[in-house]
């Protein structure tokens, strides 16, 4: 037998100046949860692809990230997730772009990975997938932060004035 | 955006990326994430999540390439993920980070931001928890 491993992110970019002991503490509380429940399925002899949506869902449900509910708004005020999983050993992969009802985008990432003929799936599409596969779909309204809807004010303003058009995209913050 | 590598008791590899995208993106634009081969690939040898400027991500289609250097040309998950999130992907102007985990259960954690909310456990079952570089 192999030792099993787990290895997680939850995003780059982070900035001290925008840091607090509050945040960090709860950054790594949440990091810690989701390494426990993935590998608890490491150790129950499941398998990796298992252990990754399992520590991944953990961060979809936690608003501290840009994933699930605490995901970033779009122009338009809406939050649209993106998720992808693949296998090793089989080059199997499954992937989701621009959804917006579905509570967890890994798990219906996967469902398009071992449920249909597929890789990716898109939008209205992939959410009517998801409802025929039992996937949990929720109101929009559930991924909404008060913290990630003044940073979409911010950047409005921000257009408005200007500032973005002219500086161009490299000034930008892109992580995704 | 967050992301997940792991090696089980068969030595089987798997990697996945989920993501909210960019504040204030427009046009439908969609970034690495979902994009197989660029922030998510997983093969017998290698598997890997990234998190960064997608558009930069997608043009290197840097999770592959990471998987095909440690595949084709036998370099560590280290030196390959080096390679691609701290070499090629800033010389074209892009920045952000990368999970790699090698077959041999080798870990690396490459970053070119100021910090990147990591994390990795194994063989002791305590959760190991990093944020700023020289964490």
């Amino acid at each position: 037998q192999v030792q099993p491993l787990l290895v997680i992110h939850g995003g780059a970019g982070v900035e001290r100046a925008e840091m607090t002991p509050e945040r960090e503490a709860r950054a790594r509380d949440a990091l810690a949860l989701a390494l426990r429940r993935g590998y608890a399925r490491l150790q129950a002899g499941d398998s990796a692809l298992d252990a990754v949506s399992a520590a991944i869902v953990v961060l979809e449900d936690d608003p501290l990230f840009n994933a699930g509910r605490g995901a970033v708004f779009t122009h338009d005020g809406r939050n649209e997730l993106d998720a992808s999983i693949m296998d090793g050993p089989s080059l199997a992969a499954g992937a989701v772009a621009n959804v917006h009802r579905v509570k967890n985008p890994v798990l219906l990432a996967r469902a398009v990975m071992e449920k249909s003929p597929h890789v990716l799936l898109f939008g209205d599409g992939a959410e009517q997938f998801a409802a025929e596969q039992g996937i949990a779909l929720v109101d929009p309204s559930y991924f909404r932060t008060e913290e990630r809807w003044q940073q979409l004010q911010k950047a409005l303003k921000e257009d408005a004035a200007g500032k973005r058009a002219a500086t161009g995209m490299a000034t930008l913050r892109h992580f995704g | 955006t967050v992301g997940a590598v792991a090696r089980d008791s068969q030595g089987r590899l798997a990697a996945a990326t989920s993501t909210g995208g960019m504040t204030d993106k427009r046009w439908g634009r969609v970034g690495d994430s979902p994009i197989i081969g660029a922030g998510t690939y997983a093969n017998a040898d290698c598997a890997v999540s990234g998190t960064g400027w997608g558009e930069y991500y997608l043009r290197v289609a840097a999770a592959r390439d990471i998987c095909l250097r440690m595949s084709l040309l036998g370099e560590s998950a280290a030196i390959a993920g080096q390679a691609v999130i701290e070499d090629e992907i800033p010389s074209l102007g892009g920045d952000g980070g990368a999970i790699v985990l090698g077959a041999d259960g080798e870990v690396a954690m490459p970053f070119n931001t100021e910090g990147m909310y990591r994390g990795w456990i194994g063989s002791d079952g305590v959760p190991h928890v990093a944020i700023y570089a020289q964490d």
